[in-house]
């Protein structure tokens, strides 16, 4: 089961 | 000037010990109003922790101008680790610091060691995590948690949670078979912290890495219960409240297949 990462989900600052 | 007094060593200890094998090198925000914060993304962008520690976590905070300090988690465990859980531990660091003074004095007051650790200057991607509505949101005993995480984890690399209106599936599912652990809701009357509370807007189920797991249990020796916040598809929070403060967990979730 591939991995999501946060960076898809919140903005960077 | 900041200097930033606790009463005990050992809740900066057990902090440090909680998040370092997730991030190495970090910057503790510290402010007079808002004491030290830390936001921190693991080198794989999937764990992101949040540390608040406000004034009240201090037996006694000042904090003249804002300052970032960029620590090596690595090394201060090292200079902590010098320190007893029952020490006073002190940090403090000049206007525009170079070095972090960390200062133990045993209550006795028969023995101070003091430490100076070198900063660093980290170039860190900090994320905007707004407040978020949730599917769930579970509170249990983080020794319950924990010891589903790390038992699961022998099973599969993934863990599968559930959630329904009064119980919580854990699944896994790896090469020697296949486990599942249900805890249902209960208000335990003689000891509150031991109860299961399952807040539920519409069912989950959720996939995670279960390494990811088991270095968010590592905080569960700062509080004695964690809440899970989960939703469909979105990182689920893990909270691990702290007097005055709290350390945060938000993980990415699997893909579903």
């Amino acid at each position: 089961m591939p991995q999501q990462l946060l960076t898809s989900f919140f903005r960077s600052q | 000037m900041l200097e930033g007094k606790f009463e005990s060593a050992s809740l900066m200890k057990r902090l440090v010990e909680a998040i370092k094998d997730s991030v190495k090198l970090c910057n503790f925000n510290c402010s007079q109003t808002k004491g030290i914060t830390l936001q921190a993304i693991d080198d794989s962008r999937v764990l992101l922790i949040s540390l608040k520690l406000d004034p009240g976590c201090f037996e006694g905070f000042r904090c003249d101008k804002n300052l970032v300090l960029g620590l090596d988690l690595e090394s201060l465990s090292k200079v902590l680790k010098q320190g007893n859980n029952e020490d006073y531990l002190t940090l403090i660091a000049e206007d525009a610091p170079d070095n972090l003074l960390v200062v133990f004095e045993d209550p006795k007051k028969d023995r101070i060691s003091e430490f100076s650790l070198k900063l660093m200057d980290i170039d860190s991607d900090v994320l905007s995590i707004e407040d978020m509505d949730h599917d769930c949101s579970i509170t249990l005993p983080s020794s319950d948690f924990a010891k589903v995480a790390r038992d699961m984890r022998t099973l599969s690399e993934s863990l599968q949670i559930l959630v329904t209106k009064d119980s919580v599936k854990f699944m896994a599912s790896g090469p020697i078979g296949t486990g599942s652990v249900i805890i249902k809701a209960h208000t335990d009357l003689k000891d509150g912290k031991e109860s299961i509370k399952i807040d539920l807007n519409k069912s989950v189920n959720v996939t995670f890495g279960a390494k990811y797991l088991n270095d968010i249990v590592k905080a569960s020796t700062l509080a004695e219960t964690v809440t899970i916040k989960l939703t469909n598809k979105i990182p689920a929070l893990f909270e691990f409240k702290l007097q005055g403060g709290y350390l945060r967990y938000y993980l990415a979730p699997k893909f579903d297949e």
